[in-house]
C-alpha cells in the first residue's frame, strides 16, 4: 500500500 | 457572556455526529459573526473545519471573543439527550471559562434540561489552509459518496480518484479483486442532490485512505449534496454546506505517488 502524506506537507502551521 | 441559542437542536447533534470521531477534543473558536472550530486526527493526515455563522442561531451573543475547549464525546453525550426539535442554547463566561453550559428547551416548552460540561485544555496545532485554485470540482449527492466509499472499501484500502472532462472514476482494488464506479457528468440538472456535475480544469488522479473519507461522511446528513475539490499532490476537500450559513469541511492528505 501506498504510503501517506501528512497534511503539514501541504499546510502551515499558524 | 457568550450564549447562542439554536432553534432546531437537530442541527448541532448532526454536527458533533461529524467531527466527534475525527476529533476527540477541539477549540470551538467563538467570535462576534461565528463559531469556527479545527480540529486533526492524530495521525495529521485529515482535518476538519466546521464554521457556523452566528445568523445560524435565534439569538447569538459574544462580547469578547472566547475559546471553548471542547471534549467532543462529552458534548456529544448531552446532544444525546436531546430531541432534534429540541432549542438548544449554549453559555459561558467569556472570561477564561472553565465550563460550558447547556440547556435543552422542548418544543412544547414543558421539558427544560440543562448540562454543564467542562472545558478541557487542548494544545493543538492549528493550521493555516490557504485559498486554493482546484483543479477539478465534482459536486453530488451526498448518499451516493458515502454508498461509494462504503461499498468500494470492500474492496481496498484506498481509493484512487481520476477526474476527466466528462467524468468521475473511484477505483478500489485488494485481494478481493478490483472495481471501478464511473460517474458521468449529468447533461440535465433536473434534481440537484441527484445530478452530478464535475468542472474541470485540468484532469486530477490521486489516492487517499478509504478510513478517513468513511468518516467524512459521518456529515451526510447535513446536506444532500457533497463538493469535492482536487488537485495534483493537494490534499482533497470534501464539503458539506450547512444551509447558507456556514459548512463542514473535510481535508485529506494524499497518498504519496510512486
Amino acid at each position: 500500500t501506498k504510503s501517506q502524506h501528512q497534511l503539514e506537507n501541504f499546510f502551515t502551521r499558524k | 457572556m457568550f450564549e447562542a441559542k439554536l432553534q432546531q437542536g437537530g442541527l448541532l447533534k448532526k454536527i458533533l455526529e461529524s467531527v466527534k470521531d475525527l476529533v476527540v477534543d477541539g477549540l470551538w473558536d467563538c467570535d462576534g459573526a461565528a463559531i469556527t472550530l479545527q480540529g486533526m486526527d492524530s495521525s495529521h493526515v485529515a482535518l476538519v473545519e466546521m464554521l457556523l455563522r452566528a445568523e445560524a442561531f435565534e439569538h447569538y451573543r459574544c462580547d469578547r471573543n472566547v475559546t471553548l475547549g471542547m471534549n467532543h464525546n462529552h458534548l456529544s453525550k448531552i446532544l444525546k439527550c436531546a430531541n432534534n426539535d429540541d432549542i438548544v442554547i449554549l453559555k459561558a463566561a467569556d472570561q477564561n471559562p472553565d465550563s460550558c453550559s447547556l440547556i435543552l428547551e422542548s418544543k412544547n416548552g414543558e421539558k427544560t434540561s440543562d448540562f454543564v460540561v467542562s472545558l478541557v485544555r487542548i494544545d493543538t496545532d492549528q493550521l493555516g489552509i490557504p485559498e486554493t485554485e482546484y483543479s477539478a470540482h465534482v459536486k453530488m449527492s451526498s448518499g451516493e459518496f458515502q454508498r461509494i466509499c462504503r461499498d468500494l472499501s470492500q474492496f481496498g484500502d484506498a481509493v484512487q480518484i481520476t477526474c476527466s472532462k466528462q467524468d468521475v472514476k473511484f477505483s478500489s482494488s485488494g485481494e478481493t479483486g478490483k472495481a471501478n464506479i464511473t460517474l458521468t457528468h449529468s447533461a440535465t440538472v433536473d434534481k440537484e442532490e441527484e445530478s452530478v456535475t464535475v468542472d474541470l480544469k485540468e484532469p486530477v488522479d490521486l489516492t487517499f485512505a478509504l478510513r478517513f473519507l468513511n468518516l467524512f461522511t459521518k456529515a451526510t446528513p447535513i446536506s444532500d449534496t457533497v463538493t469535492l475539490s482536487l488537485s495534483q499532490e493537494a490534499p482533497l476537500v470534501v464539503e458539506y454546506k450547512i444551509g447558507d450559513s456556514g459548512h463542514i469541511r473535510y481535508f485529506l492528505a494524499p497518498k504519496i505517488q510512486e
